[in-house]
């Protein structure tokens, strides 16, 4: 049974991309099936896997509009057990486009219907923002990972996204679940950081994952070479934060 | 003659509410009256200088849906000299909202016009895309100033932004100009740093700032004692660093 996982946090540059990239790397090493989709106009995902956005033309904006299957975007990657839903800049106006859509949330869910048996895990990399292509993500999924920054701008955002999640999980998703809140970019030596991180712990609680990703240079320079960072350096610190976590979801999420 | 400058990347935490909060009160503590204008639903400007974005009753929503005029939206704020129109979070709906209006890209430019007399610079917070709000901010602007992250991802993205800005010359506001690219977040102990620095200067010439912001932790720490770091660590390299950045900005725009 297929695993859906939304990595959504509309502050800008919290390792949003870092983790779904490195997360799904990851889980595919440890040989479960994979799906990455992104669903960023930016299309880092895309480029961070050592694809060329520009070159999509069987993007995830032509699946959630309906002009073709999800099975025909999805491309493989230099990762065993690893498959990529590429994005392509046609995606910026894709909200404009499907906003008079019936259920114009649910295109992603519905398209991603087709691929339910062949993966293990799908990992659903999100925008900067709370609009209709995150609003689309959240509602594909079982759960959402929240990477968080310890920072202050960070640490204000999440009341406005634990909002959203509240009001998918009303309308559009009912299971909609928490995954669990990932501090990134962590840096041990800052007041700040820590001060920030134990508001975070104090407010979820457990849902807090016991991994916590260090600001590693390595995780900066992998996607420079289109390589998750298990491919780029397989032992530095960033690879081995990531394959923790990626163990933290498996424990989780093991039926008994 | 006031000077418009919007502050826009597409990536997300690049340092561009960093750049609008301390480029604008360096501004101000140079005795320039300067006007910041937060156009950005997470509403991080705002916060950032003090004031509670779920109070904000009249904000920069109200303004550009044509509501309010911009007069009736400033605030001022600690520091002399320093005014901000606030945002909320009802600006997220916007882009929707205003999507069928006539002139949809000038209603920022328009607001603003009356304001005109009353500041040396008006400097505008984007958010984290290239959709209408910041559309209207570069519809609006004299100029605009790309902060840039050294990092791969940061690196790739301004291509886009480039052609956005193309776009909006060609279509809306012929007499936009780049102020400049302003290196942000950077450490110049990584190679990765230094490279994509070359490579940016390799490109933009001599349009980008001779300034370069180094990582400083109080420039995190400031935005969450709602204050521009001017005012928070006068001494600390951060605020040495922004206000280099005005005396730039200042010394490219004294008229003959
Ligand atoms: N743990 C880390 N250590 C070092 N660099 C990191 C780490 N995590 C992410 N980065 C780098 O920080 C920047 C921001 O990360 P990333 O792009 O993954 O964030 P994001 O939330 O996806 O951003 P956006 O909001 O633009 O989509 C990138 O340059 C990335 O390579
Ligand atoms: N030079 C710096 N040194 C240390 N921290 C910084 C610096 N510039 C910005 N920051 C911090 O980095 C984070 C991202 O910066 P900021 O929020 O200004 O970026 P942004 O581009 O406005 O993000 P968004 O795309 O979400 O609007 C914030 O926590 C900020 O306090
Ligand atoms: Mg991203
Ligand atoms: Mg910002």
């Amino acid at each position: 049974m297929v695993k859906i996982i939304a990595i959504a946090n509309q502050k800008g540059g919290v390792g949003k991309t870092t983790t779904a990239i490195n997360l799904a790397a990851s889980l595919a090493v440890t040989e479960h099936r994979t799906l990455v989709v992104d669903m960023d106009p930016q299309a880092n995902c895309t480029s961070g896997l050592g694809f060329d956005p520009r070159m999509a033309v069987n993007s995830i904006y032509e699946v959630v509009i309906g002009s073709i299957s999800a099975q025909s975007a999805t491309q493989s990657t230099e990762v065993p057990y690893l498959n990529l839903i590429p994005a392509n800049i046609n995606l910026v106006g894709a909200e404009f486009e499907i906003i008079d859509v019936p259920s114009r949330e649910c295109l992603l869910a519905r398209a991603l219907m087709d691929l339910h048996t062949q993966y293990e895990f799908i990992i659903i990399d999100c925008p900067p923002s709370l609009g209709l292509l995150t609003v689309n993500a959240l509602t594909a999924a079982d759960s959402v990972i929240i990477p968080v920054q310890a920072e202050y701008f960070a640490l204000e955002g999440l009341g406005q996204l634990l909002n959203t999640i509240k009001i998918v999980r009303r309308r559009l998703n009912p299971n909609l679940d928490i995954e669990g809140v990932l501090l990134t970019l962590f840096d041990a030596r800052l007041r700040l950081s820590k001060q920030v991180a134990s508001e975070i712990k104090r407010y979820f609680g457990s849902r807090v994952f016991r991994t916590i990703v260090r600001r590693n240079i390595r995780l900066a320079e992998a996607p420079s070479f289109g390589k998750p960072v298990v491919l780029y350096d397989a032992a530095c610190k960033g690879a081995r934060n990531y394959l923790a976590v990626a163990q933290e979801v498996l424990q989780s999420n093991i039926t008994p």
